[in-house]
């Protein structure tokens, strides 16, 4: 899933 | 991974050692907001409910764990271990103020309308003003402990470090997050008058205290 990949910041 | 947010991460560490600290030796929670706590808690456990599916990195990992213990024992300080020394008639900022609209935001302004996503988005924009009763005590008191104000500005620095991160990451992957980076302005604008007040007051050896 593209959106999950983006939340990697805290 | 690059070496502003790695900067704003560790001002983000650095802020709640700060405040643990400041607890801890004055054994007071004296000009501290509750509510603005108890709405860092909501912020993280939140935000941070993909730890149970979408693995990102150790460090990752062990940041959001840390973030999600160390303000549930924030909370817990100021609710039980030191609560004769907190004064709810200064802490009077009214949160439904700001869940109601970011629930809202949250509902109309998400990557997908999917019950992860949308408390992820719920949780950027209550972040972003999560600060309001802690700053609406400053302005009542009209005074703070240095200590206080090295906690804010920690936070406030972590924020504003988070801009120019954002910046190199679209530069160098083409990536934006066009919810964080609104809600991240917002935020660290939240920051720039009492910025004004800490660099050229506090960090000058004077008390931080708001023009009347």
């Amino acid at each position: 899933k593209d959106s999950s990949r983006s939340h990697d910041e805290l | 991974m690059n070496l502003f947010r790695l900067l704003g991460d560790l001002a983000h560490l650095a802020s709640i050692f700060i405040l643990l600290h400041k607890i801890q030796t004055t054994r007071s929670c004296r000009g501290i907001s509750f509510k603005t706590q108890a709405l860092y808690v909501l912020v993280f456990l939140t935000r941070y409910v993909d730890l149970f599916f979408h693995w990102v990195s150790l460090y990752n990992f062990v940041m959001k764990i840390f973030f999600i213990a160390s303000s549930c024992y924030i909370l817990y300080l100021m609710k039980y271990r030191f609560r004769p020394t907190h004064d709810p008639s200064l802490d009077t900022f009214k949160i439904e103020y700001l869940l109601g609209p970011c629930f809202v935001l949250a509902l109309i302004f998400n990557y997908h309308f999917e019950l992860a996503e949308v408390l992820w988005a719920f949780s950027i924009y209550l972040e972003a003003v999560a600060i309001f009763p802690q700053l609406f005590m400053l302005q009542r008191t009209g005074e703070a402990e240095a200590i206080t104000t090295h906690y804010l500005a920690a936070l406030g620095v972590y924020r504003a470090l988070y801009i120019p991160n954002w910046i190199y990451r679209y530069f160098t992957e083409g990536v934006v997050d066009p919810i964080a980076v609104v809600a991240g302005i917002v935020q660290t604008g939240l920051y720039l008058d009492f910025f004004y007040v800490y660099f050229t007051k506090v960090l000058q050896g004077q008390k931080f205290e708001l023009p009347a």
